[in-house]
């Protein structure tokens, strides 16, 4: 059902499929942990979406490219006027 | 400050974009500012080109990625004007960079200020209210299983790899949280949309924060 949610191609037979399926069930054991601390009710909820057959390393890859960039702290706000 | 402030209550917020496979997310933020910033200053809301900033900004990498601010000082030292989406359509490919003329319509940098409001995050309230929505570096790794709410663990702050666009917060409830645009389609988060605590810079929120002047 998430290959059909997400329009995934890769066939049950492939080797990809078996790639993926292992992340998947990495991105499970990580909703868990994550969802541990979303007791509270506005917390925030992790589970299944588009990213869930990614592996961590491949979402940094491929979304995570903006470069670091050191600003100068605020000074606060003008007192004058 | 209001209790509340949501610039997409005032209609000058374009609708969620998806970056797709492409690490463009450094071009999405700083276009989404100035759209919005263009728009607060009274022209119609229209997209302006992400692909021109992909290409064009020959000091970040494309698709490889890019620095939020080398991007807004290319925009400020060229005055290069940003053309519409519609003359220069996002392909999520970096491309070689197509060129206009001066007297071509388009958007043009006037300045930007950058800031850490790291501790002093009412002061970056304050200038989102007054100068408009906000580009931000976060930490996103989390982000990757991120299904909604507001996100207040699991997230380190210094360790920016992510550019956003800050448009609102909320303070009116138990927990304050800034309400951040992202550019992963509307199938993720919020309608693409990220509740982030205020406070503590979570994720960095408030560690690389700029504003961008018309």
């Amino acid at each position: 059902s998430f290959r059909e949610l997400f329009h995934r191609r890769y066939d049950v037979n492939s080797e990809e499929f078996n790639r993926r399926h292992l992340y998947f069930q990495d991105t499970m054991k990580r909703h868990k942990y994550l969802n541990s601390f979303s007791a509270a009710p506005h917390s925030a909820k992790y589970g299944i979406n588009q990213f869930s057959d990614l592996s961590q390393k491949e979402f940094r890859e491929l979304y995570l490219r903006a470069s670091t960039a050191r600003a100068p702290s605020f000074s606060g706000l003008k007192t004058e006027g | 400050l209001p209790a509340r402030f949501d610039w997409r209550d005032k209609a000058v917020v374009s609708p969620v974009q998806n970056q797709q496979a492409c690490g463009s997310c450094w071009a999405f933020s700083v276009v989404g500012a100035m759209q919005s910033v263009h728009a607060i200053e009274g022209s119609t809301l229209e997209r302006l080109s992400v692909q021109q900033v992909l290409d064009c900004s020959y000091k970040n990498e494309g698709c490889n990625g890019g620095s939020t601010l080398q991007a807004l000082d290319w925009l400020k030292q060229t005055r290069v004007k940003l053309v519409l989406e519609s003359e220069y359509s996002y392909k999520a490919k970096t491309g070689i960079c197509h060129y206009f003329s001066q007297s071509h319509g388009g958007v043009a940098l006037k300045n930007f200020t950058a800031h850490d409001f790291g501790g002093q995050e009412k002061a970056m309230m304050g200038q989102l209210v007054e100068c408009g929505p906000l580009v931000a570096l976060v930490d996103a790794v989390s982000w990757q299983d991120y299904l909604g709410g507001i996100i207040q663990h699991h997230c380190s702050s210094h360790w920016s790899n992510h550019a956003v666009l800050v448009v609102g917060y909320d303070t009116t409830g138990d927990i304050p949280y800034w309400i951040v645009q992202n550019s992963w389609g509307t199938s993720w988060g919020n309608e693409g949309y990220v509740y982030i605590k205020i406070g503590d810079s979570v994720c960095g929120i408030a560690d690389s924060v700029a504003a961008v002047f018309l």
